[in-house]
């Protein structure tokens, strides 16, 4: 029988892996699941590799949820995402261009120790689980811990606040993990998107200071038809711009060390919605959530098919 | 219960400081109590303006807000009871299944 998965709900780490397993199974054309390393704790770190196979050269998107573990409309999009790229490739012809003429790796849940945790202890933890030599404290903010201005403004040296730098750059395995794999793929990763929640906001960088990127004229057309296409869908408003002024000044962060490591278009995703529900953005939410947000992937997605002046 | 029912009567509040010396204000009453800040993620990022949201403990909640109130800090409830909301996210999925 058709395999059975409700994406409309939250899912925990062990039923999202077996998740990937099954579309990696079913999907041998289309899917290739690999590990890119272990967290902390030693699980592994999950990629889907979705598009058509071909012995051209491709160019690529990557798309990464979960960084923080509260926020799990991040792995609940990166799982609808894959379902729609598979289930219309068929009758999608621009999902079907995409897929033929693009990879996109995604990574379903960055953080899966602390995702874990917050299902099974702490609902609103963000952080990972990495313990610390001198603090009963756990966990790093694995978007603070790049090596891009590591540790300055918008980032705490403290092992117990939240948005903890680490105690040197990529000390987290996992983030290791994931700017080892960018870096052996950087010629071909052209676009890198990171799913955060909420305040309903498509950043790009810096965000580590207020300056201007040199192709600003490039990222903020993608930025603007990237929301324009979001809005289409249901007429949510997402505010777009640079993250240093549009949200707040950090350092440290995988967007902005994507972008210093070559890769043209970084964005991050601040997903729904502006703190009435907040974390708890309400399962009936997932699908408009997720509905808009592909629209805006697939948009960006796109643009890298054409050449921007 | 989820979570050993342990959100049981914590808030989720949204305070607006409009002026720096609230801000000031704000960080010291957070710097007394212990709050999870949702939105910005640190104390050190609130900006006059800017909505701060935080996740209030049920032991924290009434000197939190007294906090406001006397210092004329405007602010609202988000979320009066976490352990509800939270009940109620998952308990759609049961229904679901029911269904």
């Amino acid at each position: 029988s058709e395999f059975q998965y409700d994406y409309e709900v939250y899912h925990s780490l062990e039923e999202i892996q077996s998740w990937m397993y099954e579309m990696n199974r079913t999907h041998p054309h289309l899917v290739d699941m690999f590990s890119i390393g272990r967290s902390f704790e030693g699980r592994p770190l999950y990629i889907l590799q979705l598009g058509k196979r071909t012995r051209s050269y491709k160019k690529a998107v990557w798309i990464d949820c979960g960084v923080h573990a509260r926020e799990w409309i991040g792995p609940a999009f990166c799982q609808w995402f894959v379902k729609e790229a598979l289930h219309s490739y068929k009758y999608d012809s621009v999902m079907r261009r995409l897929m033929n003429q693009l990879n996109f790796y995604i990574m379903p849940v960055f953080n899966v120790d602390g995702y874990r945790y917050s299902w099974t202890t702490d609902r609103f933890w963000r952080k990972t689980r990495s313990k610390n030599a001198k603090y009963q404290c756990r966990g790093v903010d694995a978007n603070r811990n790049w090596k891009v201005k590591w540790c300055d403004e918008g980032a705490s040296s403290h092992p117990c606040d939240d948005t903890y730098c680490g105690p040197f750059p990529e000390s987290e395995p996992e983030v290791k993990a994931v700017a080892k794999f960018l870096r052996k793929h950087r010629k071909r990763v052209r676009a890198y998107i990171s799913i955060h929640a909420y305040a309903q906001m498509l950043l790009y960088p810096y965000s580590y200071k207020y300056a201007t990127i040199p192709n600003f004229s490039c990222v903020e057309s993608a930025a603007q038809n990237a929301v324009t296409a979001l809005y289409s869908a249901y007429g949510v408003r997402y505010r777009y711009g640079p993250a240093s002024t549009t949200l707040y000044v950090s350092s440290g962060s995988s967007m902005d060390w994507a972008y210093k490591n070559g890769i043209p278009y970084a964005f991050a995703f601040e997903l729904r919605d502006t703190g009435y529900f907040g974390f708890l953005l309400p399962e009936t939410l997932i699908n408009p959530t997720c509905t808009e947000t592909t629209r805006a992937v697939k948009t960006i997605a796109s643009g890298l098919l054409k050449k921007c002046p | 219960y989820l979570y050993n029912n342990r959100y049981a009567g914590d808030q989720v509040i949204r305070v607006t400081p409009v002026s720096n010396g609230e801000v000031e204000e704000l960080r010291r009453l957070f710097a007394n109590l212990t709050v999870d800040l949702w939105r910005p993620n640190s104390a050190a990022l609130i900006r006059e303006g800017g909505d701060v949201d935080l996740h209030v403990g049920r032991n924290h909640t009434r000197g939190l807000r007294a906090g406001l109130q006397r210092a004329h800090i405007r602010h609202k409830v988000l979320i009066s009871n976490l352990q509800s909301e939270i009940e109620k996210q998952t308990g759609y999925r049961s229904s679901r299944k029911r269904r």
